[in-house]
């Protein structure tokens, strides 16, 4: 049984990319065969995976446009166990395509169905906004993982988000949960993180993460030798955060 | 003749909304009359300026989806000569809603033409995507100002949004110009961040504004305050450097 979660938050920047591209590195080196599907049309779990864009034959805007399998688009990583299905730029008119195509919130699930036995986690990277690429995603996924950005701004979306889930779940994925809520960027020393985390944790509960995810330059340089930090940096502070949310995310999974 | 400007970029987290409300509050502080004009269903302009975007009558909602003119959401600040026409939460359904109306591409360019008069500038704040909302923008716009992370991520979708400014100009708006590159976040003491800012500007030449708005936790205290840079925290790092940029930015102006 294949674990599937989507990467959401309708908020910019908040290490969406980041926390799928590392969790997914990590989780495969612990010995689980990982998909990673990149859903936005920034493409960038695709190039930090060291793959360009604008190369690439086919994507997942085929897949949800044009049904094409998964496994046509499929391609193999430097890391044993960890495949990518990337994006491309024609992603960006795929909100626009697909509000006119019939089943148009559940292409990308049916896509899943087929492939997922052979996979144990799937990961969806998702673009920062609800619209339909993210709703095909909360619509495919059993769980949400959330990273929040540990900055005012960030808390502000968090309700929204809330929202769009609840109404995935009503309407299209009664079995969507909130998998978890990553806190990212965390700077110790600046008291706004501090209240962040303390807010989000008394609204949020255990369904947050005990992992706090650092700000770390080494997970800023990662992405342009197209490598995640495991293997460009995993004794950096963003390599054993990662590193530990994966272990976080196992033993989690294990329990259900 | 006012200055009509939008602050896009489809990257995430960029800097777009704190760039747009800081850069406001200086030119308006410089006896500018502005309008700062809320895209975002985030509505994170709006609340960084003490709005409660779920009190808020009507929106920039209204003014798109049924032609609701200007002034009736335009919203005074406790900034002299700074006016906010606000978001709403209705507005993350506005893309999908606008795909069917009438003129879908144009109906912020009508709304501002009724008012245009009224201010010296009016910015307009996007969301991180290259959907409706944003080409709205771009189709009312006399320039884009391009806030830039230094972060090397920030840099992979600079050519994706170059293109659309091009489809714009060439279908929309003839007269569409690039007004600048504002580097954002810049943490000197990073290499990265360094070959950044060289990237861009061997890219772009002198469409790269001078000013470097360093990362300061200020900036990221401000919004909770509800409170643009300018009265929290003006002589910081960042205060210094959004006040620079509005100089700049006027001066640019000036020789026009
Ligand atoms: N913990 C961290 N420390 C330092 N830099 C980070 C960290 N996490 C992410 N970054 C950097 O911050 C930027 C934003 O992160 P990322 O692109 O993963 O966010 P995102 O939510 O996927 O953005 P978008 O909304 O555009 O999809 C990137 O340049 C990334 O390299
Ligand atoms: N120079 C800076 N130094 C420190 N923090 C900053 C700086 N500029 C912006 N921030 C913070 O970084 C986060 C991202 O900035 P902001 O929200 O302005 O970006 P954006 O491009 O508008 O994001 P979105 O794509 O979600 O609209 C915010 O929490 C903001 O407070
Ligand atoms: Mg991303
Ligand atoms: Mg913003």
């Amino acid at each position: 049984m294949s674990h599937i979660y989507a990467l959401a938050n309708q908020k910019g920047g908040v290490g969406k990319t980041t926390t799928a591209v590392n969790l997914a590195a990590y989780l495969a080196a612990k010995g689980k065969r990982v998909l990673l599907i990149d859903l936005d049309a920034q493409a960038n779990a695709t190039s930090s995976l060291g793959f360009d864009k604008n190369q690439m034959a086919a994507s997942t805007y085929e897949v949800l446009i044009s049904n094409t399998p998964l496994p046509e688009v499929i391609q193999l990583t430097r890391r044993i166990r960890l495949d990518l299905a990337p994006s491309s730029t024609q992603l960006a008119g795929a909100e626009v395509e697909l509000v006119a195509l019939p089943e148009r919130e559940w292409r990308l699930k049916k896509a899943i169905a087929a492939i997922e036995l052979n996979y144990d986690y799937i990961l969806v990277d998702c673009p920062p906004s609800l619209g339909l690429l993210t709703v095909n995603a909360l619509t495919s996924a059993q769980g949400v993982l959330i990273p929040v950005q540990c900055e005012y701004l960030a808390l502000e979306g968090l309700s929204q988000l809330m929202n769009t889930i609840q109404l995935v779940r009503k309407s299209l994925n009664p079995g969507l949960i909130v998998r978890g809520l990553i806190m990212t960027m965390y700077d110790g020393r600046a008291k706004l993180a501090q209240q962040v985390v303390a807010e989000v944790r008394s609204h949020f509960g255990d369904r947050v993460f005990t992992t706090l995810v650092p700000r770390s330059i080494r997970l800023g340089e990662a992405p342009s030798y197209g490598e995640p930090i495991l293997s460009y940096a995993p004794s950096s502070a963003g390599g054993l955060a990662y590193e530990q949310l994966a272990e976080e995310v196992l033993a989690g999974d294990r329990v259900d």
